[in-house]
């Protein structure tokens, strides 16, 4: 080698600038052509709402390009879907038997992992990156505290933001808000017609029952051997009437002078039907959203547990792109997680609404749900899905509403969904 | 990988002069009180907030 460094003749070049500036000059052609075709696409048509074409037919999903410094620019040219998978193949390539243990100390010592804590304390064991990513620790490593009244963490992390949610809107950082509604999907939870925990993307819309959420005139239920008190799960306050397509009466709306049960009940109709399905509702009890954001880096444990005993009514996956979800990212690129691969767990505890978003990241896309092994993210087939769904509804002539819907109603009966214990391990990040 | 948890809790209630309260005007007794800050690392099973 050395020799071959020394003796071999080096001989500079210029580099053939034509073909260069030919290049540039092909690629911003076909950039032009793009966007004019682009144009040309949504011009002369007044009528046409977000995503709905001349016809009144939603369009293809189409990728998002979201505003930001260059890096942001840069990074949304790129391909991060196919690479986060290439990235999680590539981990899961088998080790050395004799490198497994050297590889991942000096991973832990790169990215802080306490091997004093981990499962298996022999790391010849895990074969791959990919399976000391997604390791467990040892029982007890993770006490939970005892007060029944508290939150508790549902991962090892880092919390970005925390609050309240004020008119809707979640603030990602200081002065950067992005809606709920994008966060969760704007349609109040359907039923839909597979109820056995499969992927469906025909969504009948059908709006909830409060009959068919929560029973809370039960005393005790056993689910997978767990007593649960549902007056202890469900005391809160509760939304007074779910049933609600409540269209305003015109006479009571326009009646000059209505007798005051009358006007009490136009309140409260008008009230319901403006609120969100997220919002809170309650009358005894005042009570708030509230938001809390954790970040997980790459050296913590990987796997995700319930914050509190709730039951899980339905799950919302959002096939989106796969940005890094870095604080530095969190605090440049607006609205992060309503473009990233998410899945929403809708359901109620003991105080109202609850939900969980476990989102996806460039190198950590793929999340894994224990209770619900349907559940497929960053992969081809939900993309698949996810644009057959588009089609879908645009053959019905309904918007799109960009997230595949499955519900656990079957998975309790009594509770009307899947329970969770405080602390329970939900499911986990996978690399790629 | 990143978690966001979205969800309803008490908010308090304003207490009232006649109960003794010498707070705040706009101090609320009760409802969820958060225990973290902004970059604090947390653990499985810490608490965030309690009601």
């Amino acid at each position: 080698l050395n020799a071959a460094l020394k003796n071999t003749k080096v001989k500079w070049e210029p580099i053939p600038i034509a073909l260069g500036i030919g290049f540039l000059g092909a690629f911003q052609f076909y950039r032009v052509q793009r966007r004019e075709k682009h144009t040309q696409s949504q011009a002369g048509s007044d009528t046409e709402d977000a995503g709905v074409d001349q016809q009144g037919r939603p369009q293809k999903r189409e990728r998002v390009r979201p505003s930001g410094p260059w890096t942001v620019q840069i990074m949304s040219t790129l391909p991060l879907k196919a690479m986060s998978r290439l990235w999680g193949r590539f981990n899961e390539l088998e080790i050395p038997y004799y490198l497994r243990v050297p590889g991942f100390k000096l991973y832990s010592f790169i990215f802080g992992v306490n091997l004093d804590e981990v499962s298996e304390p022999d790391l010849h064991v895990y074969p791959n990156l990919a399976s000391f990513f997604y390791r467990t620790l040892k029982p007890g490593a993770r006490p939970l505290d005892p007060n029944p009244n508290a939150v508790l963490s549902p991962a090892d992390g880092k919390v970005i933001q925390y609050g309240t949610i004020e008119h809707g809107e979640v603030e990602q950082v200081k002065g950067v808000t992005y809606s709920l509604d994008a966060l969760l999907g704007s349609i109040r939870p359907s039923k839909p017609a597979l109820t056995d925990g499969r992927e469906t993307s025909d969504h009948t819309h059908t709006k909830v029952g409060a009959e068919d959420v929560m029973r809370a005139d039960e005393e005790f239920a056993n689910v997978n051997g767990i007593s649960y008190t549902l007056p202890n799960l469900f005391s809160g306050p509760q939304p007074k009437d779910k049933n609600t397509p409540t269209e305003m009466p015109s006479d009571q709306a326009t009646s000059p002078q209505p007798s005051s049960e009358a006007a009490v009940r136009a309140d409260l109709a008008l009230s319901e039907s403006t609120r969100p399905w997220w919002a809170p509702a309650s009358a005894k009890t005042p009570t708030a959203l509230y938001y809390c954001v954790i970040y997980l880096a790459p050296g913590d444990y990987h796997r995700f547990h319930s914050p509190v005993s709730w039951v899980v009514e339905s799950r919302r996956h959002f096939a989106g792109e796969l940005y890094s979800v870095s604080p530095y990212l969190q605090r440049t690129l607006p609205g992060l997680f309503t473009l990233n691969e998410r899945v929403v767990l809708l359901g109620r505890w003991r105080w109202g609404f609850f939900s969980y978003i476990p989102v996806g990241a460039t190198n950590v896309g793929s999340i894994k749900v224990n209770f619900d092994r349907e559940l497929r993210t960053n992969s081809l087939t939900t993309d698949t899905a996810a644009d057959r769904a588009a089609e879908l509804a645009r053959q019905k002539g309904e918007p799109y509403s960009g997230f595949a819907e499955a519900s656990y109603a079957n998975a309790s009966r009594l509770l009307g969904g899947h329970a969770l214990q405080r602390g329970e391990e939900m499911g986990g990040f996978q690399l790629g | 990988s990143t978690i966001v948890l979205v969800f309803e809790a008490p908010k308090g209630v304003r207490p009232s002069l006649d109960e003794g309260f010498r707070g705040a005007p706009t101090e609320r007794k009760g409802g969820f009180v958060w225990n973290v800050k902004n970059g604090q690392k947390v653990r499985v099973g810490e608490p965030l907030g309690w009601v």
